[in-house]
């Protein structure tokens, strides 16, 4: 899936 | 990631931290909402069930496990260790009223309408009113312990640089998020009136207690 940013937050 | 969001991150780690270290040093929990607790053991596992599908980072990992592990032991110090000690007398909010129209807003709008997704955005709506049941406790009592106030405050200082680490991410990453960004601006209005009374008691040397 492709990368997404919100998802590296915690 | 920028330093709003690491010095955000820490802050959220020693939060949680500070109130684990708090329960087990006091052998009490009292004046800690259970409820609030559960409420964020589930944000934490809804959001981070990622750990299983995708790898971001060594550092993102840790912390994950971390919040997963440190919000279980809270949770089981509170209704089994210190189960004598907790106040359900006055913690008495109703976590359906918060679970059950977060639940239904995380099914209506969100990024992708897979499982996942959903659970991540429930966990981020979930999060944004999940502190209410202990903010309800402390108007009912009329009063926080000193380490539950700088709980409390660590907390919504990581709210609060969260936003700024938006802000950041939005000029220089070109990077906004509108379903975090709005929950999170929600969250950290939620303690604002907490922050004020904070600074004018806690930071000098008095206990929190609220005016008759």
């Amino acid at each position: 899936s492709k990368f997404d940013p919100s998802k590296d937050e915690l | 990631m920028n330093i709003f969001r690491l010095v955000g991150d820490l802050s959220h780690l020693l939060a949680i931290l500070l109130l684990l270290w708090k329960i087990w040093k006091t052998r009490s929990c009292a004046g800690v909402s259970g409820k609030s607790q559960i409420m964020f053991g589930l944000v934490y596992i809804t959001r981070y069930l990622d750990l299983f599908t995708n790898f971001i980072s060594i550092y993102n990992t840790t912390m994950k496990a971390i919040f997963i592990a440190v919000a279980i032991a809270t949770i089981y110090l509170i209704y089994f260790k210190f189960k004598a000690t907790y106040d359900s007398n006055h913690d008495t909010f109703r976590m359906e009223f918060l679970i059950v129209p977060v639940g239904g807003l995380a099914f209506l709008v969100n990024h992708d309408f897979t499982a996942l997704e959903i659970l991540w955005t429930f966990s981020i709506y979930l999060e944004s009113v999940a502190i209410l049941p202990q903010l309800f406790m402390i108007s009912k009592t009329g009063e926080a312990e000193t380490i539950t106030s700088h709980y409390l405050f660590a907390l919504g200082s990581y709210r609060a640089l969260y936003i700024v680490n938006w802000v950041y991410r939005y000029y220089f990453e070109g990077f906004f998020d509108l379903i975090a960004i709005v929950a999170g601006c929600v969250q950290t209005i939620l303690y604002c009136d907490f922050f004020y009374l904070y600074v004018t008691k806690v930071m000098h040397g008095k206990k929190l207690s609220l005016p008759a």
